[in-house]
C-alpha cells in the first residue's frame, strides 16, 4: 500500500467521523442527504460481499466492516433516531436517487470485469459510488445555511476521491502498468462532480466567508 | 488465484 492510498482511506474515514460527530454532538442531520447515505449503504454492501470469499489483509477486512457499519448507523440515525430524524432536511432532499440504481446495474451487466455475481455487483458498486454524491450536492445547493461540519464532510469525501486518483497514477508507474478502465473512469467522473463544490469551498475558506453554493 | 485488478482497494 502506498502513501496516497492510505491518505485516501484515512480521509474517507475522517469524513465519516466528522459526519457522525455532527450527528451525535449536535443531534442534527440538517444539510445531510439521506438519499446519498442510503446509496452508500448499497455501495458498501454490494462491493464488500467478497468479505466472505476473499481475504486481502486485516486492514482491508476491518475497513470494510467499518464502512458498512458506519453507513448503516448514519441511515439509522437519520431515519429512526427520535431527535435526529426531526432535523432531516426532507423537503430539500428531493433527488430521485432510486433512478440512479437501474442504469448503474445495466452498465454493470454490460461492462463487468468478469461475468460472475460478485464481479457484476462489484462493478455496480463502483458505478453507483461515482454518482452517489449527487443528492448531497443538490441539497447543499438548496441549503441557505451550510454548517462547517457539513462542508468539511463533503470536502473530505471529495479529497478521498482525489487521493485515490493520485494512488492509481502512482501504482500504474510503480506496479503493474495495467490500465483499469472501470475504477479509473468511474473515479474520474466521481471526482469531477466535486469540482464545483471544491471551487466554492476553497474560495469561502480563503476569504473567511460562509460557504454558499450558487443554485 | 491472483487478485482481480483493484480488488485490494476499498
Amino acid at each position: 500500500m502506498n502513501i496516497f492510498r492510505l491518505a485516501g482511506d484515512m480521509t474517507h474515514l475522517l469524513s465519516i467521523v466528522v459526519l457522525l460527530l455532527k450527528i451525535r454532538t449536535t443531534k442534527s442531520c440538517a444539510g445531510i442527504s439521506l438519499k446519498t447515505q442510503e446509496l452508500y449503504v448499497i455501495v458498501f454492501i454490494t462491493r464488500y460481499l467478497d468479505l466472505f470469499t476473499r481475504y486481502v489483509s486485516f486492514y482491508n477486512t476491518a475497513m470494510k466492516l467499518v464502512f458498512i457499519g458506519t453507513s448503516v448507523a448514519i441511515v439509522w440515525y437519520m431515519r429512526l433516531h427520535k431527535v435526529v430524524k426531526q432535523t432531516y432536511s426532507r423537503d430539500e432532499d428531493t433527488f430521485k436517487h432510486y433512478l440512479l440504481i437501474p442504469p448503474c446495474f445495466i452498465l454493470a451487466l454490460l461492462i463487468p470485469l468478469e461475468f460472475t455475481v460478485t464481479e457484476i455487483l462489484w462493478s455496480f458498486s463502483i458505478y453507483l459510488e461515482a454518482v452517489a454524491i449527487l443528492p448531497q450536492l443538490l441539497l447543499l445547493q438548496r441549503s441557505s445555511n451550510i454548517d462547517n461540519l457539513t462542508g468539511s464532510y463533503v470536502f473530505l469525501l471529495g479529497a478521498y476521491r482525489a487521493l485515490y486518483i493520485v494512488n492509481w497514477v502512482y501504482r500504474f508507474f510503480t506496479e503493474t502498468h495495467k490500465i483499469r478502465w472501470i475504477p479509473w473512469i468511474s473515479g474520474l467522473v466521481q471526482t469531477a462532480l466535486y469540482a464545483d463544490f471544491f471551487y466554492y469551498y476553497i474560495k469561502s475558506w480563503k476569504n473567511h466567508e460562509k460557504l454558499r453554493l450558487p443554485a | 488465484r491472483e487478485l482481480m485488478e483493484g480488488h485490494d482497494e476499498l
